[in-house]
C-alpha cells in the first residue's frame, strides 16, 4: 500500500542524506543494483559509520541522527 | 580518524588564509551579545591555533589576493555548486588541500553563529572545518572534533584521535606546549572496561563511562554510544552514579556533591541540588553508585566502603545507616563503581567485573565481566 505521509517524509530525508553524505547514486546510475538494495546498503554504511545497529532499515535512531545539525563534507571521503 | 584519499595535505607548513566577505556576514543575535567582526576574527584565529598547537603548521592571514584557505559566509547556492540549506541541517563545509578551491572553507550564513553554547559556536565549527582544509576527513569517534555531527563543549576541542590523525600527516609541533586532549571514546569490548554508572531509563539500560554513555534497548543487539552532553547538555561530563525511580519517572544523576533529576530528556526544575539534601552528611563529597529497589521503595547509595538506604516515599534516610558494604553484601568486595537491580537481583560493578547478587538469599550467584551486557 502507499506509504503514509510521515513515512514518505522520512524516506525523502534519508535519500537526500545518503546521496549527499554517502554517495548514493541517483536515478539510473546504480550500476547493476536494484534501488532497494543500494538504499539498504547505504543505510547500513551510515549506521556502521555512526556505530548504530546495522540493520539497513530506517529505524528511529537512524532518522534521529539524520536530522542533527552537521558538517556538509561527505562521510565517505572518496 | 580518517584522511582523504591519497592523504591529501599541504606540502608546506606555511599556510596562508584570507577572509572574504561575500555578503554581510554577522547575524545579529537578539538574545546573546552581537557577534562583531572582531569576534569572528578571534574565533577563526583560535580555530587555526587549535591545529598549529599540535603540528608544525603556521597560518598567515592575507588581506588581498589568493590564499591557500579562502574563508567566506554564504547562503544556499554560493558559487561552488554545493549549496547550503537554510537554518539548521548543514552548517558549513571545507575542501581538502589542493589548488584553487582546495582548502576553501564556507560557512552557512543562514545559521546563527555565536561565541557561546547557543545555536552554533563559530569557533568549534571553524576548528572542525579547518581540520578538513588541512586534510582530515570525518572521524567515527563521537568524542572527536572531526565527528560530523555538531555538539558543544567548553573544554579543549581536540581528542587524542584528532591529534593522532593530524600528526600522522604533518608530525608534531616541535615546540608543543602541554595540551590535554580528550580521551578517545571507550571501547565497549575492552576486557578491562569498567563503568562509571548504570541505570534504567524507560525500559532501556544506560551505561555511563567518561564523557559518553551507551544506550541498550532489550530488542537491539548493538548499544548506541553518544556523548553525554549531546543528550543532556546540563549534566557534567563525568557521572559518578545514577538510578531510575520509575514511579516518579525520573532518573537521578550524581556527580561530585551535586545531583540532577531528569525526566526523559528534560532537566527537572529546581535541579541541580546538593546530595546532602538527601540526608547525607556534609563530609560525603561523592556517591560511587546508586540503585533503586522497586520492591522495597528504597534507594541504596554507595560511598567508599559504606552504603546508605534512602526511603523514596518519605524522602528521608533510613536510620541505622551507613552500613558496611562488605558485611551486608558478602562476596562483592568493599567498594562499588555502579549498581543496577533487575527481577530480584542486584548487579554490582567494580573494576572490570560484575557481581550478580541475590537480594533474597544474600549471596553472589554469578561473577561476569562488566561488559558482558554488550555481547562482545
Amino acid at each position: 500500500k502507499p506509504l503514509s505521509t510521515g513515512e514518505k517524509d522520512k524516506e525523502v530525508l534519508a535519500k537526500k542524506y545518503l546521496r549527499r553524505y554517502y554517495g548514493m547514486p541517483a536515478g539510473l546510475q546504480r550500476a547493476g543494483k536494484s534501488s532497494d538494495t543500494m538504499y539498504e546498503e547505504k543505510i547500513g554504511e551510515m549506521q556502521k559509520f555512526f556505530r548504530l545497529e546495522v540493520t539497513g532499515q530506517l529505524d528511529d535512531d537512524t532518522v534521529e541522527l539524520m536530522k542533527m545539525a552537521r558538517c556538509g563534507v561527505p562521510d565517505v571521503a572518496e | 580518524y580518517n584522511h582523504f584519499p591519497r592523504d591529501l595535505k599541504w606540502e608546506t607548513t606555511n599556510v596562508t588564509f584570507r577572509f572574504v566577505l561575500k555578503i554581510k556576514i554577522i547575524r545579529i543575535l537578539n538574545y546573546t551579545p552581537d557577534l562583531k567582526k572582531m569576534d569572528v576574527d578571534r574565533a577563526l584565529r583560535n580555530a587555526f591555533n587549535v591545529w598549529s598547537d599540535v603540528t608544525p603548521l603556521r597560518f598567515k592571514k592575507l588581506h588581498e589576493g589568493n590564499a591557500d584557505i579562502m574563508i567566506s559566509f554564504g547562503a544556499k547556492e554560493h558559487g561552488d555548486f554545493n549549496p547550503f540549506d537554510g537554518p539548521e541541517g548543514l552548517l558549513a563545509h571545507a575542501y581538502p588541500p589542493g589548488k584553487g578551491i582546495g582548502g576553501d572553507t564556507h560557512f552557512d550564513e543562514d545559521e546563527t553563529w555565536t561565541k557561546d553554547d547557543h545555536a552554533f559556536n563559530l569557533f568549534l565549527v571553524a576548528s572542525h572545518e579547518f581540520g578538513h582544509a588541512l586534510g582530515m576527513a570525518h572521524s567515527s569517534d563521537p568524542g572527536s572534533l572531526m565527528y560530523p555531527v555538531y555538539s558543544y563543549a567548553k573544554s579543549y576541542p581536540l581528542s587524542e584521535d584528532d591529534i593522532k590523525g593530524i600528526q600522522s600527516l604533518y608530525g608534531p609541533n616541535p615546540n608543543q606546549r602541554k595540551v590535554n586532549p580528550k580521551p578517545d571514546a571507550p571501547n565497549k569490548c575492552d576486557p578491562e572496561l569498567d563503568f562509571d554508572a548504570v541505570t534504567e531509563l524507560r525500559g532501556e539500560t544506560i551505561i555511563f563511562k567518561d564523557r559518553f554513555y551507551w544506550r541498550l534497548h532489550p530488542q537491539m543487539h548493538e548499544p548506541e554510544q553518544t556523548l553525554i552532553k549531546s543528550t543532556w547538555p546540563e549534566i557534567p561530563n563525568k557521572v559518578d552514579a545514577a538510578y531510575e525511580n520509575p514511579e516518579k519517572d525520573v532518573v537521578m544523576i550524581f556527580s561530585g556533591i551535586k545531583m540532577w533529576a531528569l525526566n526523559g530528556y528534560n532537566l527537572v526544575e529546581g535541579y541541580p541540588k546538593y546530595i546532602h539534601k538527601l540526608g547525607l552528611p556534609k563530609k560525603i563529597r561523592k556517591i560511587d553508585a546508586a540503585v533503586h529497589i522497586r520492591d522495597t521503595g528504597k534507594t541504596l547509595l554507595f560511598t567508599d566502603e559504606e552504603y546508605w538506604s534512602y526511603d523514596e516515599q518519605t524522602g528521608t534516610m533510613d536510620s541505622g545507616f551507613p552500613q558496611s558494604i562488605e558485611k551486608d553484601f558478602p562476596g562483592i568486595g568493599d567498594e562499588v563503581d555502579a549498581a543496577a537491580y533487575h527481577y530480584g537481583y542486584l548487579y554490582f560493578y567494580h573494576d572490570h567485573l560484575q557481581f550478580e547478587y541475590s537480594y533474597s538469599s544474600r549471596k553472589v550467584i554469578r561473577i561476569m565481566r562488566a561488559n558482558s551486557i554488550f555481547n562482545c
